[in-house]
């Protein structure tokens, strides 16, 4: 299942609190490789609006860091992807 | 993957391509498989259409997995077409519903992008068709047709994930899906598109804030379905118009078919909020069909009592 690997990519979950952190996200977009989860994409983001977003393993420390110095709450929804994907396909029921 | 086909595990396409034939060929009085295309990398795109066959009944369009990595979404037209199977001549309700009226389901639009996330990558979104200058490869398909195309949000950026193609309709799945629907137009009355996750039920419009005529009507629609959604196991759907509900998106085929004449035109974000997102677990397949198929009853039964 799925050949691209997904070790220590991480799936983040934020809010913005007002402009300037929707500025930061939407730029975030621009230095970091993100693929949002929720909404589709950067331009949908607003103030308010819980986004949704998956951050490559090698980069998720960088973006960390980023959202910590724009002050930024963030929440880790998966820590990590890999382990996930092999779950999904594991019927624990 | 190895194993047979499973309505409660997901299924790669080799599994779900020998399903539309088997179910068919299991339920002949049933349904029909019907080609309707094939997608860009060649692959023939199968509808089957389910109902008591007779003339001229009254039809609603399903159509999942236009987003490849939402596996939830043909695993739920999957459901529906065994449920609709094996519930037909005992369920009273489901029995009325078949007896008057067809589906017809597009278990999986994106074949290529599908088996592109089985494959090489778990998160692919888009189509695999690469006919721009661009390395980069895929369309939204959900951004492909020709309703509003091209503005509001889509990109015109080959290696965004929201990339709106060349030109409304310029893939092969989003021309097979409208073809469809044109030269059945006058039956469908209803269409309903499957997606994942943030457990939402969206009517039109997407692509601007304005009202549709029918809002009331498409939102009192909406509120019955969530609450059918509701009442088996207390999962909360949000429901509006797209746009206001979500944010404002162009191209998107729900808003297509509402254009095209088809005033009952739903978009539902299956479960969950977040806290599996692409990765709902198989252990939650049944429960979420399950919700959902009573959603789809519901609309069901409103379109044939109230449209002629």
């Amino acid at each position: 299942i799925s050949a691209r690997r997904f070790d220590s990519a991480k799936v983040f979950r934020v809010k913005p609190q007002n402009e300037n952190q929707v500025s930061f996200l939407k730029n975030l977009a621009n230095i970091a490789q993100i693929d949002f989860w929720y909404p589709d994409s950067a331009l949908h983001i607003v103030n308010q609006m819980e986004v949704d977003f998956h951050v490559s393993g090698d980069q998720t420390k960088n973006v960390e860091s980023l959202m910590e110095q724009n002050g930024m709450h963030y929440e880790i929804l998966f820590q990590n992807l890999q382990e996930d994907i092999e779950n999904q396909l594991v019927d624990k029921s | 993957s190895t194993g047979k086909h499973s309505y409660t595990k997901y299924n790669d396409w080799r599994k779900i391509s020998a399903w539309t034939a088997r179910i068919e060929k299991r339920n002949p009085a049933l349904v029909s498989r019907i080609h309707i295309g094939n997608t860009f990398e060649n692959r023939p795109m199968y509808l089957l259409k389910v109902g008591k066959q007779s003339d001229a009944k009254k039809a609603i369009f399903i159509d999942c997995g236009i987003h490849a990595r939402e596996w939830i979404s043909p695993a739920f037209c999957q459901w529906f077409l065994k449920k609709a199977t094996r519930t037909y001549g005992k369920d009273t309700n489901m029995t009325y519903i078949l007896d008057n009226m067809n589906f017809y389901i597009l278990p999986l639009v994106n074949i290529d992008g599908y088996i592109w996330s089985w494959t090489q990558d778990r998160f692919w979104r888009k189509s695999r068709s690469n006919t721009s200058d661009s390395a980069c490869a895929g369309v939204d398909l959900n951004r492909n047709f020709d309703v509003a195309w091209g503005t509001v949000d889509a990109s015109k950026n080959p290696c965004q994930e929201i990339y709106c193609g060349t030109s409304p309709e310029s893939e092969p799945e989003t021309k097979a899906v409208t073809t469809f629907i044109r030269n059945h137009l006058s039956s469908i009355k209803a269409y309903l598109t499957i997606h994942s996750y943030s457990q939402m039920l969206l009517f039109p419009y997407g692509y601007t804030y304005e009202k549709t005529p029918n809002h009331d009507e498409l939102n009192e629609l909406a509120k019955g379905a969530a609450q059918a959604i509701a009442s088996l196991y207390g999962k909360h759907y949000n429901y509006g118009p797209s746009a206001a509900t979500i944010y404002p998106s162009s191209g998107c085929s729900d808003d297509w078919a509402y254009k095209l004449g088809i005033k009952y035109s739903f978009t539902f974000e299956l479960r969950d909020k977040g806290r599996y997102g692409f990765l709902l677990p198989e252990s939650q397949i049944k429960p979420t069909c399950e919700e959902i198929t009573l959603a789809v009853k519901f609309i069901a039964s409103y379109i044939l009592s109230h449209t002629s």
